[in-house]
């Protein structure tokens, strides 16, 4: 799974995914990367969120739309409101990562897993991490 | 205000002792193509929503990721590919599940969003908008990699779920 999001210099966010989805999947098996709010949501109110993982708990969890919730609703950070939904995913069974901006300009990363492939840009230069 | 990037290529049991060199200089170089094809947007004043396609539609059309080319494969042995958008500005979202011609998925996911007054199209429906919409169309033959076969067959062979973990994020 792929995806991006991001914050213009209008102060405007997006996000976005992108999916093979799962090895061998059966019956027309579909994850939550293309399910709005479960594996990716964007507002200009709260965040923009892209998720990868276990899709069938990404969407029990409500992943994406549940992390603009908390920013919006609870005025969490952005790191405080995506750590607490991987938390959410992890007491449910299920493990993945989110990449997620702000508004504000607050870009963070959540896994739960032993990687993430991801990157990061700004006005400053570009970072890639894998670990 | 200042422009801000994120991009994920996948999550999982990636553990470094397990990446041949070659392997993970791959991944890096095709996340950074993907930073820099936003960048270019963003940097220019450009929309988010712009920019976040330029850099999906990179990591599609690279096989190391598992999206587009290179993605894993059904049971079946086919490419079924989902993807999404949405604009935070209006909330405007667009998805397609289950498409199986669009070279990228995340065009149709837009076109879906901007040319239609729906938010989720699925499967043969899907992939007949969007040779409606004239959207890059690609042969499975284009999506499915040799190692995607094998790892499918060894799937097969060891009896393996699709849930189990090494499997799970293809």
């Amino acid at each position: 799974t792929v995806g991006a999001v991001a914050l213009d210099s209008h102060g405007h966010v997006a996000a976005g995914t992108s999916t093979g989805g799962m090895m061998g999947k059966k019956w027309g098996r579909v994850g939550d990367s293309p399910v709005i709010g479960a594996g990716t949501y964007a507002d200009d109110r709260a965040c923009a969120v892209s998720a990868t993982g276990w899709g069938e708990y990404f969407i029990r969890a409500g992943v994406a739309h549940e992390i603009c919730a908390r920013i919006r609703h609870k005025g969490e950070d952005a790191q405080t409101a995506a750590d607490a939904v991987l938390a959410e995913v992890k007491s449910l069974g299920g493990d993945g990562g989110v990449i997620v901006v702000t508004p504000k300009g607050e870009r963070v990363f959540s896994f739960n897993t032993k990687g993430m492939y991801r990157g990061m840009a700004d006005a400053t230069g570009r970072k890639v991490a894998l670990y | 205000s200042e422009w801000k990037l994120v991009v994920h290529g996948g999550a999982g049991a990636i553990e470094r002792a397990r990446h041949k060199p070659e392997k993970e200089a791959a991944v890096r170089a095709g996340l950074d193509r993907a930073l820099a094809a936003g960048e270019q947007v963003l940097s220019s004043g450009g929309k988010a929503l712009d920019a976040i396609e330029a850099a999906i539609r990179v990591l599609e059309d690279d096989p190391n990721f598992n999206a587009g080319k290179g993605a894993v494969i059904t049971d079946d042995g086919r490419a079924e590919l989902d993807a999404s958008i949405m604009d935070g500005s209006t909330r405007a979202a667009g998805a397609v599940a289950g498409v199986t011609g669009t070279k990228n998925p995340i065009r149709l996911a837009r076109a879906v969003m901007e040319k239609s007054p729906h938010v989720m199209l699925a499967a043969a429906g899907a992939d007949r908008f969007s040779r409606e919409q004239g959207l890059e169309q690609a042969e499975q033959d284009y999506f499915i990699l040799p190692e995607r076969k094998k790892q499918l067959e060894e799937m097969k062979a060891k009896r393996l779920s699709a849930l189990t973990v090494e499997y799970k994020y293809g």
